[in-house]
């Protein structure tokens, strides 16, 4: 049992998570308060949350077939060495990883299961069953309160579900995350979980359909992944996936970035993501936050205002930074804008003036640049120095809608 | 502390507190075994603190009121601690 306090985090683990990559499970029975559609539903998106920050997948399969992790409700005794005790107490345990009962999950079917009902209103399945996966998966209960893996039910909200930073740190320190996998050279890469859209939360009501963008605040290739933003939401195209997983909070991976970003870029060089919000700008590595972010963009030599959109050159090693509405651009070596910029954006011949989004490295090359404004898209020979393709449908040719 | 505030609770209370503590991983099964020595009070106190550092609650190693409330809200049935 690791119990990590010295360095804030309060996430408790178990000694030996799964050691594979792909986790079955299966539904033996539903709850008649909810009905068997919305008791999947609930489980299905708890096992989602956790995929959407752990390289693991999660496929259900029929209780004949053996699972991993077999889910049931019942009451009080039912073979194993916990009773239930009916309403309250007692709401559901769970076996931690292991052969034959380990990881498994049993929910008390006396209990006043609801559904995206609010708070105060009986023990919400989704939010139990992400808490005691997250048992199944190797996780401790945590005294911080406001984790998920706290002990006593606690409502959070479950339309907006953003899984807290100390239950993120906890699972990752146990499977790793998606950057520490994908960039893990001394080992062959392990396939991100292929078929687990992920959804860390239970969409909004009406959230962005992101077939259904007119427009997007930033777009870029991050650890060779397609993401696309918009708002405080995120899509992302995983590596060798022709569709979108999302939306997803932004937070969810960038807690800092809750009120969403103007633009991103990659520089794979230095290993940084670098966000832009208004007149400020976030530094990354992965997840983590590196010091001294967030600044202001005067550090590195630009005016007051926003950045439109920014690529990085892999040609020159330079990144570029657009600002739209007035149709200039900045070059940015080390540490700061060059001299002599900026400029009129019609050095990019071809190249829209008020850009929204710019990206390149598309499937690791970066021949070229990919100006995106509202649905549409420019493509620009990095070596011709031209647009080469003009006013492309971005919805058909990469939304695949 | 822990003597004084078992007489302000009913038998009935004292005893769901002190399952509590047994049953997530505070004090060992045994501990509810009759005839305790005196020194296992001790234990007791040490354990509701520990239960009450957990959950968030002032460490006062008594069955106080915030404690008793934490203790009846529907929770998850894995210990909080295990060996």
């Amino acid at each position: 049992v690791k119990t990590n306090l010295k360095r804030k985090k309060r996430y408790v683990t178990v000694g030996s998570p799964w050691q594979k990559q792909l986790i079955t499970y299966s539904i033996n029975n539903f709850t008649p308060k909810l009905g068997k559609k919305l008791t999947h539903e609930a489980i299905d998106n708890a096992f989602k949350v956790w995929s959407s920050f752990v390289p693991l997948q999660f496929d259900k399969v029929d209780a004949s077939q053996n699972p991993d992790i077999v889910t049931f409700f019942a009451e009080g005794f039912h073979n194993d060495n916990t009773n239930f005790d009916g309403v309250g107490g007692y709401l559901a345990h769970a076996f931690y990883p292991g052969s034959g009962i380990g990881g498994d999950t049993h929910f008390d079917g006396a209990e006043p299961w609801t559904l995206h009902q609010g708070p105060n209103k009986g023990n919400d399945l989704f939010l139990v069953a992400v808490h005691e996966l997250g048992h199944a998966l190797g996780l401790q209960h945590s005294p911080d309160v406001k984790a998920i893996m706290a002990p006593v039910y606690k409502y959070h909200d479950t339309k907006n579900f953003v899984l807290p930073q100390d239950d993120i740190l906890g699972i990752q320190s146990l499977y790793g995350n998606f950057w520490f996998k994908l960039f893990d050279s001394t080992k062959p890469p392990r396939r991100p979980a292929a078929t687990q859209p992920t959804i860390s939360s239970i969409p909004e009501p009406s959230p962005p359909k992101l077939c259904e963008l007119s427009n997007y605040d930033a777009i870029s290739f991050l650890r060779k992944e397609l993401y696309i933003f918009k708002g405080k939401y995120m899509w992302r195209r995983k590596r060798g996936k022709t569709s979108f997983s999302g939306p997803l909070m932004i937070s969810s991976f960038w807690p800092q970035l809750k009120n969403g970003v103007d633009a991103v870029y990659e520089n794979p060089t230095s290993n940084k993501i670098v966000f832009f919000k208004d007149h400020l700008f976030w530094e990354f590595r992965g997840t983590e936050l590196l010091p001294q972010s967030p600044r202001h963009v005067r550090h590195i030599g630009m005016q007051n205002g926003k950045v439109d959109a920014a690529v990085w050159w892999q040609r020159n090693g330079k990144t570029y930074f657009f600002k739209g509405n007035c149709g200039y651009y900045w070059r940015y070596g080390v540490g700061r804008v060059e001299e002599d910029y900026p400029r009129s954006i019609s050095v990019w011949n071809g190249a829209p003036a008020n850009v929204d989004a710019a990206f390149s490295g598309v499937d690791g090359s970066h021949n070229f640049t990919y100006f995106v404004k509202g649905n549409k898209y420019w493509v620009f020979n990095n070596w011709e120095i031209k647009t080469v393709k003009t006013s492309l449908s971005f919805v058909d040719d990469w939304l695949k809608c | 502390n822990h003597v004084k505030s078992r007489t302000k609770r009913d038998s009935a209370e004292i005893g769901f507190a002190e399952s509590y503590l047994v049953n997530y991983g505070y004090v060992p099964p045994d501990s509810l075994q009759s005839g305790r020595a005196n020194a296992e009070l001790h234990s007791w106190s040490k354990a509701l603190a520990e239960m009450q550092k957990f959950h968030g609650l002032p460490q006062t190693g008594e069955f106080d009121d915030a404690t008793i409330e934490i203790m009846k809200k529907p929770r998850c049935a894995n210990p909080d601690k295990v060996s």
